[in-house]
């Protein structure tokens, strides 16, 4: 069953690939 | 250190003044040069050229070169200004500075909307739209069901694309991302406000008085 709170983009934003703080991460 | 007169920042050759990068964004010329250990290391860590490649920055980002990833892909993009298919140090600087704590909610909102809008083409169109979702879905091993997939699509665009002409213009986009605040969580890195306390190393090696500054 779909999530009713699910957007697209909120399942996107969740992405390992934007997020950047790993870049400081070492 | 310690000169109240003091402006001189270090000179990186080839790369823009520490002070000019400063005076351009939310960060202060010992925060640049901060940044500038990060760009270091980074831009090392393949080729020793003093600019991130595609590769170093997946290196960085995932701790494997290898790894392709859209997303990466189209942060690094974004990040490369000048279309060089290299991030040098000025556009590294200017680019991070848009998910400093400190930046508008304006700056983070264009940003994302020119992160998905992969085609370019002013309008973050449904077919983006699933590209994206099938490329997250891959990278999280996670699975769903065609229908459902779609199902998310049609919830999206009900939400986000308000004029129904089936892709998601700037206004819209921004309208979504003020009734949807968590969308730009990923716009903000906290590590950017106290850059200085992440690399302290480069604290005993500043030049700069920041007082001065």
């Amino acid at each position: 069953k779909t999530p009713v709170t699910m957007n697209a983009f909120e399942l996107i934003s969740t992405s390992q690939g934007l997020n950047l703080g790993s870049l400081f991460e070492k | 250190m310690g000169c109240l007169h003091s402006t001189a920042a270090r000179e990186y050759p080839g790369h823009e003044n520490p002070v000019k990068l400063a005076s351009e964004t939310a960060f202060s010329v010992s925060e640049v040069e901060a940044l500038y250990e990060l760009f270091k290391s980074i831009s090392c860590s393949v080729v020793d050229d003093g600019l991130i490649n595609k590769e170093e920055f997946q290196l960085a980002l995932f701790k494997n070169r290898k790894k392709e990833n859209l997303f990466a892909n189209r942060i690094f993009d974004l990040f490369d200004v000048k279309r060089k298919g290299v991030i040098d140090f000025g556009d590294f600087v200017r680019s991070l500075n848009v998910f400093h704590p400190n930046a508008s909610l304006e700056e983070k909102t264009d940003f994302t909307f020119r992160l998905y809008d992969m085609d370019c083409t002013g309008y973050i169109e449904r077919q983006e739209v699933k590209q994206m979702l099938i490329a997250l879905l891959c990278e999280s091993e996670m699975k769903l069901a065609d229908d459902t997939i779609e199902v998310i699509l049609d919830q999206t665009f009900e939400d986000a694309d308000v004029d129904g002409d089936g892709k998601i213009g700037k206004t819209e986009w921004s309208d979504f991302v003020i009734k949807n605040p968590s969308l730009l969580k990923i716009m903000t890195l906290p590590y950017l406000r106290d850059i200085t306390t992440t690399f302290p190393s480069f604290v005993f090696n500043s030049e700069v008085d920041e007082i001065a500054t």
